[in-house]
């Protein structure tokens, strides 16, 4: 048996939208822990994995550990109909093919449950090794959405390079190139406001634009997000869901041939 | 000319 309540319910309606379009369907596990999940998308080079925690629940009953395979585009068509404000609440019985959502309006006077059908799915689960990493950025989610966004109308990829002075941006193609740098500032009146950068070794990495336009999508979930880079290893961009849990993206770099 | 890996190269599978 599997309920899970979460008074936010705007929160899994976020995290829907901000996997959905990197991935079709997925294993959600269940445990005392929390709610997780592991997927990559259908070429293999970008992974995400989100956890939101059991704390962040206001009643969170797992009796054993399980996953459910579900469509998230079917997911999030069902997590679309809850309001913003409502409570949402995932329940599974044992061995049922379904799982319901039950969406209560805030003043309890609305309560809607949607049936969805669960699938068998086969997925590979990584084990991603605990690294420190070289170079860790923090900066306005929006302001890395704005990038990301701008620098796809230019190029197909961007190289990220940090450096003490700060972390620039690059990208070129057939109209031209763009540079656009960041430096470090943490002298602002909001710290979501605040870019911060550390380095213990510079880094310089190529990655795919498409992939973080992608995922971009998790912004409406974190006012900061954190790029992570180590030399030739995938990077993490992470969006922390209050402190509930996170989601994090992890993307391969591309190599110069 | 670059190249995309994928991620099975970088982690541990399983």
């Amino acid at each position: 048996m599997l309920e899970l309540r979460l008074v936010q319910g705007s929160l899994l309606k976020k995290v829907l939208e901000a996997i959905k379009d990197l991935v079709n369907e997925a294993n959600f596990d269940c445990s005392s822990t929390g709610f997780s999940l592991q997927a990559m998308d259908s070429s293999h080079v970008a992974l995400v994995a989100l956890m939101l925690r059991s704390e962040g629940f206001e009643h969170y009953r797992c009796d054993r550990t399980i996953s459910i395979g579900m469509n998230l585009t079917n997911m999030a068509k069902m997590l679309k109909c809850a309001g913003n404000d409502d409570i949402i609440t995932i329940k599974a019985d044992d061995g049922s093919d379904t799982v319901t959502f039950m969406f209560e309006s805030p003043s309890q006077d609305k309560i809607s449950d949607f049936e969805m059908k669960l699938m068998e799915i086969d997925s590979e689960h990584l084990g991603i090794p605990d690294t420190e990493y070289q170079s860790s950025i923090k900066m306005p989610s929006q302001e890395f959405l704005r990038i990301c966004k701008d620098l796809s109308s230019i190029g197909d990829t961007v190289m990220i390079s940090v450096t003490k002075d700060g972390v620039k941006f690059t990208t070129s193609g057939d109209i031209g190139t763009a540079n656009i740098v960041c430096r470090q500032n943490t002298s602002v009146d909001e710290p979501e406001n605040a870019t911060e950068i550390k380095m213990q070794e510079p880094v310089s990495l190529t990655f795919a634009l498409r992939y973080l336009n992608s995922f971009t999508k998790a912004t409406p979930l974190a006012n900061i997000v954190t790029l992570s880079m180590s030399a030739d290893l995938p990077i993490v961009v992470e969006y922390k869901i209050g402190d509930m849990g996170y989601v994090r993206y992890y993307l391969a770099p591309k190599i110069e041939e | 000319e670059t190249s995309q890996n994928g991620l099975g190269g970088f982690f541990k599978r399983g």
